[in-house]
């Protein structure tokens, strides 16, 4: 563990509390993409089936259940309990268009055809495109609420730490994960417009609104 | 160079 990784999970955290307060403490999910949350969970939930075969720490064990049980309470308030909320006219991206070709990918390009490796190169794959149906929406409806873009903010930060994280492992430790490390670099270049519209507004006090 | 998926990383 280095203090990039930890940074980076600390931000991934962030994240996940920011969204599930905003939703629970305005009653509302309008503006959050419930596509997105759905291939979160999915991200989670076929990365972390190693969570029964595979102990490395209390620390990796209790994060993943963590975001494993958030993604899933995420979801619930989405689409049970403030399901009135739920912006449904603007979420209209299409996830099979990402769901299929990352099954395709994960099936070509992975280091072992074992279903855990197999799951673990699929969550990768996705994770790094998950955001695009949240992207989309802010597109669509040209606005986001601050506190949306905070959260956007740090679920992108993440992945940045994350490259940071791997670049100090390649010169510390000689580790290297080509598909991690590509899948995170484009995750990441997915975020950029988001950045720099948060960097130049957001902090500066005013509405995250996109140019028109 | 070791090239193995991270299992340590989240």
């Amino acid at each position: 563990m280095n203090i990039f990784r930890l940074l980076g999970d600390i931000c991934h955290l962030v994240a996940i509390i920011v969204l599930l307060l905003k939703i629970w403490k305005t009653r509302s999910c309008a503006g959050i993409s419930g596509k997105s949350q759905i291939l979160f969970a999915l991200v989670y939930t076929t990365r972390y089936v190693d969570l029964f075969f595979t102990y490395v720490s209390l620390y990796n064990s209790v994060m993943k259940v963590i975001f494993l049980a958030s993604s899933y309470a995420t979801l619930y308030l989405i689409y049970v309990k403030f399901k009135a909320t739920y912006d449904f006219n603007h979420d209209t991206f299409r996830i099979e268009f990402l769901l299929i070709p990352c099954v395709i990918l994960s099936l070509l390009i992975t280091h072992d055809y074992s279903p855990v490796e197999l799951l673990w190169t699929f969550s990768i794959y996705l994770e790094a495109v998950a955001i695009l149906p949240q992207l989309f929406m802010v597109s669509k409806t040209g606005e986001a609420e601050t506190i949306t873009s905070h959260y956007l903010f740090a679920l992108g930060a993440y992945r940045a730490l994350y490259i940071v994280n791997w670049i100090y492992r390649y010169y510390t430790e000689s580790f290297i994960d080509g598909i991690a490390v590509v899948a995170g670099i484009i995750q990441t270049i997915l975020y950029a417009d988001f950045f720099y519209l948060y960097i130049t507004k957001v902090l500066k006090g005013k509405d995250f609104k996109l140019p028109a | 160079y070791q090239r193995y998926r991270p299992k340590d990383e989240l």
